[in-house]
């Protein structure tokens, strides 16, 4: 079930026999404009057409398959790799104090993927407390707490204090009490504002986090790479949550912070509710880019 | 983009990969660099500088888009506020609500998002800051119950001005989509006049996605304004050029932060300059 742009992608081969420098230019800036229609960064689209040129002039077409669908083929598995490299599952064992540090622009979807991975990893055994170091947006800490009350998951928070301080000491009763997974919710921020970023850099240093992971708005477009980018080089995002993937974004930004930055994509966020997180699958996320 | 230079083919790539960047699009950006190609033509120009400055204006006018709202509003004048998730909508609300107030208005919020977590606390915050007046009801009540209590409220106090705070919805989500019409119904049957005015807060940063939201959101309600949200971080919010002229509808205030007073009104020759400055 091809889109409007791919099946124009594979009418630039009609009546030909293989793939030429002169057919498959025309379908290359179909490809190109998929891509970037998707969100995908530029100059990763730049990068990707030039290699899956020259792959799809090196191979010779399959029988079995017209030179369109063999090219629409290399496309998507050469997707399906860049993308491959960029999965990562994220396991923590039981008996230590496991430290996940949400980090991201506002409203990208970290507090609302801080429940769904306190769900996701009590249901494989830990015993998850969520820490409320979000004192910037009225209400946040109201809101944890609501959705912590719906998961029966403890949330620790304390009203009054600066972010810097509810994370030590959400650490100290995390380890007190004995929790297995300490996750900290933050407030959004935006990479350009120093104060902010140095409140994220103080509480990455407070909590020491085995975990860092950046949530990524599915339909962020051309600047995810540079924000991302920041990020990591400020607090090292160990891993990307890719949020509001039910939509209908494509989601480029993934494929670009991953070609870019190196940065894995760890779980992908597919609703409001609390089980809706999945794992990410390179295969079907390489289909939705190319639409 | 060297200034004093000639005009040249790597001037104008430059030009177009610098407005795709801008998430202005792929083929608004083609069409533009193709318009661009044009008036250089026609009018002799060869510098890079005098063209830059064509560019701008092309982009400026493509976001100008002139309509005045009603002159004579039946009170309370109802603002309908939606988008999709995070977007900025009930942050949006308060810094509106701020500026109502500072014309003298008597303003009340209608919190409708019954479904987040902490909506209506959030809500209420902002409320509390801005001196309206304020109904709301408990998490999984009826969305559209309470823009009734609103406009019962509103009517019975006789407000200026009534805000409503929807739910995030993702666009493609049927069901969501036909609860925004339920409360345009709910709100016609109060006072046919209402809703006044329908703003869809977009997410500055958002990419071409947003053509499909704003497409989604007006078939559903006829949308009058846009507001695009959190310019003051790097994104261009290059994409509002192509729903202005692509749907005809004004973008009408901007976000510029987190803060009360973090809004601005919309001026397409100053928000070409911020996106190339
Ligand atoms: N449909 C859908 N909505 C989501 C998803 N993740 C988050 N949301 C919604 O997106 C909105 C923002 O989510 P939050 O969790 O408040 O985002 P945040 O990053 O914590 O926001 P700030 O703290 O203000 O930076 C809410 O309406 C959430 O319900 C998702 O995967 N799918
Ligand atoms: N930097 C910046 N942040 C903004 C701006 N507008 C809103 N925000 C932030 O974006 C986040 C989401 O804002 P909300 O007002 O909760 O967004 P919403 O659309 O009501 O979200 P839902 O109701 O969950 O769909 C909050 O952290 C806001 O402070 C803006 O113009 N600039
Ligand atoms: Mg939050
Ligand atoms: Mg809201």
């Amino acid at each position: 079930e091809l889109s409007t742009r791919l099946e124009s992608v594979i009418n630039k081969f009609r009546g030909q026999s293989k793939i030429t420098e002169e057919n498959i230019s025309e379908a290359m800036r179909e490809v190109k404009r998929a891509l970037l229609e998707a969100d995908v960064n530029f100059k990763v689209v730049k990068e990707f057409t030039k290699s899956v040129q020259e792959k799809a002039l090196g191979e010779d077409v399959l029988s079995s398959v017209t030179p369109g669908q063999f090219f629409i083929k290399i496309v998507h598995d050469e997707l399906v790799k860049l993308m491959g490299g960029a999965q990562r599952k994220v396991e923590f064992e039981i008996n230590r104090t496991n430290v996940i540090l949400m980090a991201g622009l506002q409203g990208s979807g970290k507090t609302t993927a801080t429940s769904k991975l306190a769900l996701h990893y009590r249901k494989k055994g830990h015993r998850p407390l969520m820490v409320a170091c979000d004192v910037h947006r009225p209400a946040a800490i109201d809101q944890l707490e609501s959705l912590g009350k719906s998961l029966d998951i403890p949330v620790f928070s304390e009203r009054g204090k600066g972010a810097v301080e509810i994370a030590k000491n959400g650490l100290v009763y995390a380890k007190r009490e004995g929790y297995s997974l300490v996750i900290f919710d933050t407030a959004g921020r935006l990479h350009i504002d120093e104060e902010m970023m140095a409140e994220l850099r103080d509480v990455y240093s407070a909590v020491n986090p085995d975990e860092v992971f950046f949530v990524a708005d599915a339909m962020t477009g051309q600047e995810a790479v540079n924000v991302a980018a920041e990020f990591t080089k400020q607090v090292n995002c160990t891993g990307v949550i890719l949020s509001k993937l039910d939509g209908d974004a494509r989601g480029g930004a993934a494929l670009s912070i991953n070609k870019v930055l190196g940065v894995p994509l760890c779980f992908v966020g597919v609703g409001e509710k609390p089980d809706a997180l999945e794992p990410f699958y390179p295969d079907r996320y390489a289909s939705r880019i190319l639409g | 983009v060297e200034h004093d230079k000639l005009i040249s083919e790597e001037f104008y790539e430059s030009l177009e990969d610098a407005l795709i960047t801008a998430d202005v699009g792929a083929d608004l950006s083609e069409e533009t660099i193709a318009q661009l190609r044009r008036e250089v033509e026609i009018d002799g120009i060869t510098t890079c500088k005098e063209a830059y400055a064509y560019m701008k204006r092309i982009l400026a006018h493509h976001l100008l888009i002139v309509s005045d709202p009603d002159d004579f509003p039946p009170k309370p004048w109802t603002l309908l506020v939606i988008g999709v998730n995070g977007v900025g909508k009930t942050t949006t609300i308060g810094k509106v609500a701020k500026e109502y107030r500072d014309l003298g208005r008597s303003v009340i919020l209608a919190a409708a998002d019954t479904f987040r977590a902490g909506a209506t606390e959030q809500l209420r915050i902002w409320s509390d800051r801005t001196g309206c007046d304020f109904v709301g009801q408990h998490e999984g009540a009826d969305a559209a119950s309470v823009v009734f209590d609103g406009m019962e409220a509103a009517k019975g106090r006789g407000h200026d001005v009534m805000i409503i705070d929807t739910a995030g919805r993702l666009h493609n989500k049927k069901n969501l989509m036909t609860e925004l019409d339920k409360i345009v119904r709910v709100l016609k049957k109060a006072n046919p006049w209402t809703p006044n005015e329908v703003l869809l807060v977009l997410d500055g940063t958002t990419g071409q996605n947003a053509i499909a939201q704003a497409e989604a959101f007006n078939d559903i309600i006829k949308i009058t304004g846009f507001v695009v949200t959190k310019l003051d971080g790097t994104a261009k919010g290059g994409v509002a050029i192509n729903l202005t002229k692509r749907f005809g509808i004004p973008v009408r205030k901007i976000g510029v932060g987190e803060g009360i007073d973090d809004l601005q009104d919309f001026d397409p020759v100053q928000y070409v300059e911020a996106m190339f400055g």
